[in-house]
């Protein structure tokens, strides 16, 4: 079954 | 001093209808160049980007930047005492910890302010990678939320492909399993009703549909949505603002592991 990612995996904070 | 002047108020209100399902409390970041918010829904699955450009408003001063901190939904609730045609001015003292929203009719026999405490929010900014996408898709937002609405009456999970012959949006569930395909659409009469899809290579990715349904609350901003995919990316929903700016929302993937 798929896994939901998070946004912190593709994005780094500025 | 602060003070944004709207003579459409009710575009504020779509604007806050389209982001407060998904987020509670957000920073408004104020500037010369224009208002912005970023912020993560609470299980960060999914980022809202609104940018509202100063040349945009009717009026529009903004002496010093300004992170103001609001609770969405009391922004909304407050909004709804303004009439849809409303002149809305938000007003803020550099050092002061409210924002009034003044609401006047556009006869301007009724004027009416509502104060507001402003919150201290922490939360970071993320930097936001220019990527070029495998493929964009721009459809009529009003078709993109009936899909979503319509696959959700079966799954919860929606894979959405672009290949040369269109979109394919797939979703599967205990009932059984439902597949819309969307081929480009270009004949039509009017830009806003047509289905274009610029694809560099194909793409397929799995989403969560409650989010895209979230997105959805965006579709009275416009008439059309544009949808941006690549692999191991998370994608990018986009409203325009007319002549102001946009909401971009964006959504990590399901990924196999």
């Amino acid at each position: 079954k798929p896994k939901q990612q998070t946004i912190s995996r593709f994005f780094a904070p500025k | 001093m602060l003070e944004l002047r709207l003579l459409q108020g009710g575009l504020l209100k779509k604007v806050l209808e389209a982001m407060r399902e998904l987020v509670t409390d957000a920073n408004f970041d104020c500037s010369r160049s224009g208002c912005s918010l970023q912020a993560m829904d609470s299980s960060h699955v999914a980022l809202v980007a609104l940018l509202l450009r100063s040349d945009g408003f009717d009026h529009f001063r903004c002496d010093r930047n300004r992170s103001m901190g609001m609770n969405l939904n009391h922004v909304a609730k407050l909004l709804r005492c303004a009439g849809n045609d409303d002149i809305v001015t938000l007003k803020a003292d550099d050092d002061g910890d409210t924002v009034t929203f003044m609401f006047e009719s556009p006869k301007q026999d009724k004027i009416a302010d509502f104060e507001m405490k402003l919150m201290d929010i922490q939360s970071e900014h993320l930097g936001i990678p220019e990527a070029e996408y495998q493929a964009i898709v721009k459809m009529p937002s009003q078709e993109f939320a009936r899909i979503c609405r319509d696959l959700s009456t079966i799954g919860d999970t929606v894979v959405i492909s672009v290949t040369k012959e269109g979109v394919k949006f797939s979703t599967k569930g205990d009932i059984g399993s439902a597949n819309i395909v969307c081929r480009q659409n270009t004949t039509v009469d009017k830009p806003e009703e047509s289905t274009v899809i610029e694809m560099k290579d194909p793409v397929s990715l799995t989403f969560a549909l409650r989010y895209l349904i979230s997105f959805t609350k965006a579709t009275p901003l416009s008439n059309t949505v544009t949808v941006s995919m690549s692999s191991d990316l998370p994608m990018v929903v986009e409203y325009k603002i007319a002549d102001m700016g946009y909401i971009r929302y964006y959504l990590a993937p399901k990924i196999d592991e």
